[in-house]
Protein backbone atom coordinates (compact mmCIF):
# COMPACT_ATOMS: atom_id res chain seq x y z
CA UNK A 1 0.00 0.00 0.00
CA UNK A 2 1.13 3.70 -0.02
CA UNK A 3 1.93 5.46 2.85
CA UNK A 4 1.66 9.11 3.58
CA UNK A 5 3.38 9.86 7.15
CA UNK A 6 2.59 12.72 9.56
CA UNK A 7 5.95 13.95 8.30
CA UNK A 8 4.73 14.42 4.77
CA UNK A 9 6.93 11.04 3.58
CA UNK A 10 5.27 9.42 0.82
CA UNK A 11 6.25 5.50 0.63
CA UNK A 12 4.98 2.09 -0.99
CA UNK A 13 5.53 -0.63 1.25
CA UNK A 14 4.56 -4.31 0.93
CA UNK A 15 3.86 -4.62 4.38
CA UNK A 16 1.65 -7.77 4.19
CA UNK A 17 -0.27 -9.37 7.44
CA UNK A 18 -0.89 -6.73 10.42
CA UNK A 19 0.92 -3.57 10.99
CA UNK A 20 0.47 -0.70 13.52
CA UNK A 21 -0.17 2.60 11.61
CA UNK A 22 -0.77 4.36 15.32
CA UNK A 23 -0.26 3.40 18.69
CA UNK A 24 -0.11 6.43 21.75
CA UNK A 25 -1.97 7.57 24.53
CA UNK A 26 -5.44 8.25 22.93
CA UNK A 27 -5.83 5.65 20.36
CA UNK A 28 -4.10 2.72 18.35
CA UNK A 29 -4.74 1.97 14.61
CA UNK A 30 -3.61 -1.33 13.01
CA UNK A 31 -3.88 -2.62 9.39
CA UNK A 32 -3.99 -6.16 7.92
CA UNK A 33 -2.82 -5.86 4.02
CA UNK A 34 -3.59 -9.25 1.76
CA UNK A 35 -1.89 -10.05 -1.43
CA UNK A 36 -4.36 -8.34 -4.49
CA UNK A 37 -2.88 -11.11 -7.14
CA UNK A 38 -1.61 -14.82 -5.42
CA UNK A 39 2.01 -14.48 -5.61
CA UNK A 40 2.33 -11.40 -5.90
CA UNK A 41 4.42 -8.67 -3.85
CA UNK A 42 1.50 -6.42 -4.16
CA UNK A 43 -1.26 -6.54 -0.95
CA UNK A 44 -3.58 -3.86 -0.40
CA UNK A 45 -5.21 -2.93 3.01
CA UNK A 46 -8.63 -5.48 3.92
CA UNK A 47 -8.90 -5.14 7.46
CA UNK A 48 -8.42 -1.69 10.10
CA UNK A 49 -9.08 -1.71 13.92
CA UNK A 50 -9.01 1.38 15.85
CA UNK A 51 -9.00 1.51 19.53
CA UNK A 52 -10.03 4.89 21.18
CA UNK A 53 -8.92 4.48 24.80
CA UNK A 54 -10.64 5.53 27.76
CA UNK A 55 -10.28 9.23 28.02
CA UNK A 56 -11.51 10.77 31.90
CA UNK A 57 -14.70 12.10 31.70
CA UNK A 58 -15.25 12.37 28.11
CA UNK A 59 -15.62 8.82 26.45
CA UNK A 60 -15.19 4.85 27.05
CA UNK A 61 -12.53 2.46 25.66
CA UNK A 62 -14.30 1.81 22.05
CA UNK A 63 -13.29 -0.25 19.19
CA UNK A 64 -13.73 0.36 15.52
CA UNK A 65 -13.44 -2.72 13.19
CA UNK A 66 -13.75 -2.65 9.52
CA UNK A 67 -13.28 -5.22 6.91
CA UNK A 68 -13.50 -5.66 3.23
CA UNK A 69 -17.66 -5.41 2.68
CA UNK A 70 -17.96 -4.38 6.34
CA UNK A 71 -17.64 -0.89 6.93
CA UNK A 72 -19.91 -0.44 9.90
CA UNK A 73 -21.12 2.57 10.73
CA UNK A 74 -21.29 2.05 14.68
CA UNK A 75 -18.02 0.85 17.09
CA UNK A 76 -17.96 -3.02 17.85
CA UNK A 77 -20.16 -2.65 20.83
CA UNK A 78 -22.93 -1.10 18.23
CA UNK A 79 -22.70 2.14 19.65
CA UNK A 80 -21.95 5.29 18.07
CA UNK A 81 -20.98 7.21 20.36
CA UNK A 82 -17.99 7.51 23.32
CA UNK A 83 -20.61 5.98 25.67
CA UNK A 84 -22.41 7.16 28.81
CA UNK A 85 -19.84 10.06 30.53
CA UNK A 86 -20.58 13.69 30.44
CA UNK A 87 -18.31 14.42 27.51
CA UNK A 88 -19.49 11.08 25.39
CA UNK A 89 -20.59 12.84 21.66
CA UNK A 90 -17.08 13.64 21.77
CA UNK A 91 -16.32 10.87 19.97
CA UNK A 92 -19.06 10.02 17.32
CA UNK A 93 -18.95 7.66 14.04
CA UNK A 94 -20.93 9.21 11.34
CA UNK A 95 -21.57 7.31 8.14
CA UNK A 96 -21.13 9.49 5.15
CA UNK A 97 -21.94 6.82 2.61
CA UNK A 98 -23.19 3.58 3.64
CA UNK A 99 -20.62 0.71 3.17
CA UNK A 100 -18.29 2.76 0.96
CA UNK A 101 -17.42 5.68 3.33
CA UNK A 102 -16.99 6.37 7.58
CA UNK A 103 -15.61 9.85 9.40
CA UNK A 104 -14.92 9.08 13.16
CA UNK A 105 -14.83 12.58 14.75
CA UNK A 106 -12.64 12.39 18.36
CA UNK A 107 -13.30 15.82 19.25
CA UNK A 108 -11.41 15.41 22.89
CA UNK A 109 -7.94 14.75 20.59
CA UNK A 110 -8.78 17.24 17.90
CA UNK A 111 -8.60 14.09 15.30
CA UNK A 112 -10.77 13.24 12.57
CA UNK A 113 -10.63 9.59 11.30
CA UNK A 114 -11.68 8.96 7.66
CA UNK A 115 -11.99 4.78 6.53
CA UNK A 116 -13.22 3.88 2.80
CA UNK A 117 -13.86 1.20 0.93
CA UNK A 118 -13.05 1.59 -2.94
CA UNK A 119 -13.34 -1.84 -4.50
CA UNK A 120 -12.56 -4.37 -2.83
CA UNK A 121 -9.84 -2.73 -0.41
CA UNK A 122 -10.16 0.13 2.52
CA UNK A 123 -8.19 3.27 2.79
CA UNK A 124 -7.64 4.96 5.78
CA UNK A 125 -6.89 8.43 6.70
CA UNK A 126 -6.32 10.81 9.72
CA UNK A 127 -6.00 14.55 10.69
CA UNK A 128 -4.48 14.22 14.31
CA UNK A 129 -2.34 17.25 16.57
CA UNK A 130 1.30 17.27 16.69
CA UNK A 131 0.69 16.96 20.29
CA UNK A 132 -1.23 13.67 20.68
CA UNK A 133 0.37 12.05 17.87
CA UNK A 134 3.68 12.26 20.34
CA UNK A 135 2.29 11.51 23.33
CA UNK A 136 3.66 8.43 23.26
CA UNK A 137 3.88 6.05 26.37
CA UNK A 138 6.68 6.26 28.54
CA UNK A 139 8.98 3.25 27.37
CA UNK A 140 7.24 2.65 24.33
CA UNK A 141 9.36 1.68 21.40
CA UNK A 142 7.81 3.97 18.51
CA UNK A 143 9.85 2.32 15.45
CA UNK A 144 7.53 -0.04 13.74
CA UNK A 145 4.60 2.80 14.00
CA UNK A 146 4.30 3.15 10.20
CA UNK A 147 2.39 6.74 10.24
CA UNK A 148 5.07 8.22 12.65
CA UNK A 149 8.24 6.13 10.86
CA UNK A 150 7.04 4.93 7.72
CA UNK A 151 7.59 1.57 6.58
CA UNK A 152 10.92 0.12 7.38
CA UNK A 153 13.72 -0.02 4.51
CA UNK A 154 13.43 -3.76 3.97
CA UNK A 155 9.12 -3.46 3.23
CA UNK A 156 9.40 -0.58 0.53
CA UNK A 157 9.15 -0.77 -3.04
CA UNK A 158 10.84 2.77 -4.93
CA UNK A 159 8.74 3.86 -7.74
CA UNK A 160 12.00 4.80 -9.77
CA UNK A 161 12.89 1.00 -9.97
CA UNK A 162 9.30 -0.26 -10.61
CA UNK A 163 9.05 2.34 -13.71
CA UNK A 164 12.40 1.35 -15.08
CA UNK A 165 10.85 -2.39 -15.14
CA UNK A 166 7.82 -1.25 -16.50
CA UNK A 167 9.25 0.74 -19.15
CA UNK A 168 12.26 -2.42 -19.69
CA UNK A 169 9.32 -4.95 -20.38
CA UNK A 170 7.47 -2.52 -23.01
CA UNK A 171 10.42 -1.88 -24.95
CA UNK A 172 11.28 -3.29 -28.41
CA UNK A 173 10.63 -6.73 -29.25
CA UNK A 174 8.92 -7.53 -26.04
CA UNK A 175 4.98 -8.09 -27.74
CA UNK A 176 2.75 -6.52 -29.47
CA UNK A 177 0.84 -4.38 -27.26
CA UNK A 178 3.62 -3.98 -24.43
CA UNK A 179 1.26 -4.72 -21.64
CA UNK A 180 1.91 -5.95 -18.68
CA UNK A 181 0.67 -9.39 -17.28
CA UNK A 182 -2.89 -7.46 -15.91
CA UNK A 183 -3.27 -5.45 -19.39
CA UNK A 184 -2.68 -2.10 -18.72
CA UNK A 185 0.66 -0.84 -20.63
CA UNK A 186 2.24 2.39 -18.87
CA UNK A 187 0.75 4.65 -21.19
CA UNK A 188 -2.34 3.43 -21.26
CA UNK A 189 -1.89 3.34 -16.74
CA UNK A 190 -1.00 6.49 -17.19
CA UNK A 191 -3.58 7.88 -19.36
CA UNK A 192 -6.50 6.18 -16.70
CA UNK A 193 -4.98 8.18 -13.98
CA UNK A 194 -4.71 11.58 -15.35
CA UNK A 195 -8.12 11.08 -15.61
CA UNK A 196 -8.87 11.38 -12.02
CA UNK A 197 -5.84 12.95 -10.80
CA UNK A 198 -4.96 15.68 -13.59
CA UNK A 199 -1.76 16.25 -11.45
CA UNK A 200 1.54 14.16 -11.75
CA UNK A 201 2.13 14.11 -8.06
CA UNK A 202 2.36 11.08 -6.09
CA UNK A 203 -1.14 10.22 -6.09
CA UNK A 204 -0.96 10.10 -10.16
CA UNK A 205 2.20 7.99 -9.61
CA UNK A 206 0.42 5.44 -6.97
CA UNK A 207 -2.13 5.08 -9.28
CA UNK A 208 0.02 3.65 -12.19
CA UNK A 209 1.70 1.82 -9.85
CA UNK A 210 -1.49 0.11 -8.83
CA UNK A 211 -2.62 -0.34 -12.47
CA UNK A 212 0.24 -1.56 -13.21
CA UNK A 213 1.03 -4.37 -10.67
CA UNK A 214 -2.71 -5.56 -10.10
CA UNK A 215 -4.81 -4.68 -12.85
CA UNK A 216 -7.73 -3.55 -11.01
CA UNK A 217 -9.09 -0.50 -12.02
CA UNK A 218 -10.36 0.68 -8.46
CA UNK A 219 -7.50 1.35 -7.36
CA UNK A 220 -7.86 4.78 -9.69
CA UNK A 221 -10.44 5.68 -7.28
CA UNK A 222 -8.78 4.63 -4.17
CA UNK A 223 -5.70 7.01 -5.19
CA UNK A 224 -8.05 9.66 -5.71
CA UNK A 225 -10.04 9.72 -2.83
CA UNK A 226 -6.86 9.17 -0.49
CA UNK A 227 -6.07 12.80 -2.44
CA UNK A 228 -9.72 14.04 -1.68
CA UNK A 229 -9.15 12.99 2.29
CA UNK A 230 -5.66 15.02 1.74
CA UNK A 231 -7.51 18.25 1.07
CA UNK A 232 -10.10 17.62 3.83
CA UNK A 233 -7.57 16.81 6.44
CA UNK A 234 -4.46 18.29 5.71
CA UNK A 235 -3.75 21.76 7.30
CA UNK A 236 -1.16 23.00 4.66
CA UNK A 237 -2.31 23.54 1.23
CA UNK A 238 0.67 23.85 -0.09
CA UNK A 239 1.19 20.52 0.79
CA UNK A 240 -1.48 18.38 -0.90
CA UNK A 241 1.00 17.40 -3.75
CA UNK A 242 3.91 15.62 -2.69
CA UNK A 243 6.28 15.02 -5.89
CA UNK A 244 9.26 12.70 -5.74
CA UNK A 245 11.82 15.02 -5.02
CA UNK A 246 10.15 16.42 -1.74
CA UNK A 247 8.80 12.83 -0.59
CA UNK A 248 12.63 11.25 0.00
CA UNK A 249 14.28 14.09 0.71
CA UNK A 250 14.05 13.45 4.33
CA UNK A 251 15.02 9.60 4.63
CA UNK A 252 15.77 8.34 1.44
CA UNK A 253 18.47 10.75 0.59
CA UNK A 254 21.14 10.19 3.38
CA UNK A 255 20.73 6.40 3.12
CA UNK A 256 21.30 6.28 -1.23
CA UNK A 257 24.21 8.85 -0.57
CA UNK B 1 4.08 24.61 31.71
CA UNK B 2 0.72 25.81 32.87
CA UNK B 3 0.34 24.34 35.91
CA UNK B 4 -0.07 27.02 37.98
CA UNK B 5 -3.42 27.41 36.37
CA UNK B 6 -4.54 23.97 36.86
CA UNK B 7 -3.90 25.01 40.45
CA UNK B 8 -5.22 28.22 40.79
CA UNK B 9 -8.38 26.77 39.42
CA UNK B 10 -8.45 24.46 42.06
CA UNK B 11 -8.54 26.10 44.58
CA UNK B 12 -10.59 28.99 43.48
CA UNK B 13 -13.25 25.73 43.23
CA UNK B 14 -12.86 24.61 46.33
CA UNK B 15 -12.74 28.10 48.87
CA UNK B 16 -16.33 28.43 49.14
CA UNK B 17 -17.57 24.96 49.82
CA UNK B 18 -17.39 22.56 52.24
CA UNK B 19 -18.86 19.29 50.98
CA UNK B 20 -16.81 16.47 50.62
CA UNK B 21 -18.56 15.58 47.57
CA UNK B 22 -17.88 18.65 45.98
CA UNK B 23 -14.13 18.60 46.78
CA UNK B 24 -14.34 15.49 44.96
CA UNK B 25 -15.38 16.65 41.88
CA UNK B 26 -12.84 19.64 41.56
CA UNK B 27 -10.04 17.40 43.12
CA UNK B 28 -10.78 15.29 39.93
CA UNK B 29 -10.84 18.21 37.43
CA UNK B 30 -7.78 19.33 39.22
CA UNK B 31 -6.64 15.92 38.12
CA UNK B 32 -7.53 16.15 35.09
CA UNK B 33 -6.21 19.73 34.03
CA UNK B 34 -2.88 18.67 35.95
CA UNK B 35 -2.78 15.23 33.29
CA UNK B 36 -3.23 17.86 30.20
CA UNK B 37 -0.37 19.79 31.32
CA UNK B 38 2.10 16.52 31.20
CA UNK B 39 3.98 17.07 28.43
CA UNK B 40 4.76 20.35 28.87
CA UNK B 41 5.03 20.10 32.61
CA UNK B 42 7.57 17.16 32.54
CA UNK B 43 10.52 18.11 34.99
CA UNK B 44 8.35 20.73 36.45
CA UNK B 45 8.35 20.89 40.75
CA UNK B 46 5.15 22.29 40.51
CA UNK B 47 3.42 19.71 38.45
CA UNK B 48 5.21 16.91 40.01
CA UNK B 49 4.26 17.91 43.52
CA UNK B 50 0.39 18.59 42.30
CA UNK B 51 0.73 15.27 40.86
CA UNK B 52 1.41 13.74 44.79
CA UNK B 53 -0.50 16.41 46.35
CA UNK B 54 -3.28 15.07 44.54
CA UNK B 55 -3.05 11.57 45.25
CA UNK B 56 -2.70 12.27 48.91
CA UNK B 57 -5.99 14.68 48.91
CA UNK B 58 -8.23 11.88 47.01
CA UNK B 59 -6.35 9.27 49.64
CA UNK B 60 -7.49 11.78 53.02
CA UNK B 61 -10.85 12.69 51.12
CA UNK B 62 -11.95 9.19 50.46
CA UNK B 63 -12.61 10.48 46.77
CA UNK B 64 -12.73 7.83 43.94
CA UNK B 65 -10.75 8.43 40.53
CA UNK B 66 -14.19 8.21 38.53
CA UNK B 67 -17.18 10.28 38.74
CA UNK B 68 -18.26 13.84 38.08
CA UNK B 69 -15.21 16.54 37.23
CA UNK B 70 -17.12 19.44 36.28
CA UNK B 71 -15.08 22.33 35.50
CA UNK B 72 -14.74 24.05 38.27
CA UNK B 73 -16.33 27.81 37.36
CA UNK B 74 -19.17 26.35 35.18
CA UNK B 75 -20.55 23.08 36.35
CA UNK B 76 -23.78 21.96 34.32
CA UNK B 77 -25.27 19.16 34.03
CA UNK B 78 -24.59 16.37 31.77
CA UNK B 79 -26.78 17.12 28.48
CA UNK B 80 -29.57 15.13 27.46
CA UNK B 81 -28.50 12.05 25.18
CA UNK B 82 -28.30 13.06 21.35
CA UNK B 83 -31.03 12.19 19.06
CA UNK B 84 -29.07 9.21 16.09
CA UNK B 85 -25.96 10.82 14.51
CA UNK B 86 -26.05 12.42 11.41
CA UNK B 87 -23.73 14.51 9.70
CA UNK B 88 -25.21 17.72 10.26
CA UNK B 89 -25.26 17.24 14.26
CA UNK B 90 -21.18 18.88 14.28
CA UNK B 91 -22.81 21.45 16.23
CA UNK B 92 -23.83 19.82 19.32
CA UNK B 93 -22.29 20.05 22.98
CA UNK B 94 -19.28 17.83 23.31
CA UNK B 95 -19.92 18.30 27.25
CA UNK B 96 -16.97 19.51 29.46
CA UNK B 97 -14.24 21.61 28.01
CA UNK B 98 -11.49 19.09 28.32
CA UNK B 99 -13.88 17.04 25.51
CA UNK B 100 -12.92 19.73 23.09
CA UNK B 101 -9.19 19.84 22.35
CA UNK B 102 -9.37 22.94 20.65
CA UNK B 103 -11.44 24.42 23.95
CA UNK B 104 -9.21 22.67 26.30
CA UNK B 105 -8.28 25.42 28.81
CA UNK B 106 -4.40 24.67 28.51
CA UNK B 107 -4.37 25.53 25.44
CA UNK B 108 -5.18 28.77 25.77
CA UNK B 109 -6.06 30.49 22.53
CA UNK B 110 -3.12 28.94 20.59
CA UNK B 111 -3.87 26.48 17.88
CA UNK B 112 -2.46 23.36 17.61
CA UNK B 113 -0.30 22.00 14.74
CA UNK B 114 -2.22 19.18 12.95
CA UNK B 115 -0.77 16.36 11.17
CA UNK B 116 -2.39 13.95 8.61
CA UNK B 117 -1.52 10.49 7.47
CA UNK B 118 -2.94 8.32 4.86
CA UNK B 119 -3.21 4.37 3.59
CA UNK B 120 -4.20 3.26 0.28
CA UNK B 121 -3.96 1.42 -2.55
CA UNK B 122 -1.73 -1.52 -3.32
Amino acid sequence: PHLRTFGDDFQTCKVEGAWPLIHNRYLSVQVTNTPVVPGSLATAPSKLTIIFKNFQECVDQKMYHAETDELPSAFADGSKNGGERHGANALRVVEQVPGQHVVIQARYIGTTVVVRQVGRYLTFAVRMPEEVVNSVEEGDDQDLYLCLHGCPANQRIHFRDFRARAAEAQGPGRGRSGAGAHGFTYQSARAKCKERLPVEDLYFQSCVFDLLSSGDINFTMAAYYAFEDVKMLHSNSKMYHLFEKDAFKSRAAPRDG
Amino acid sequence: CKILRCNSEFWASTSSSGQEEEFCTALRAYNGCVRRTARTCRGDLAYHSAQHGIEDLMSQHNCSKEGPTSPPRARTPPPPLPPPLQPDTQERSDGPEACHYERSPPRGAAQPNYTHCGFFGD
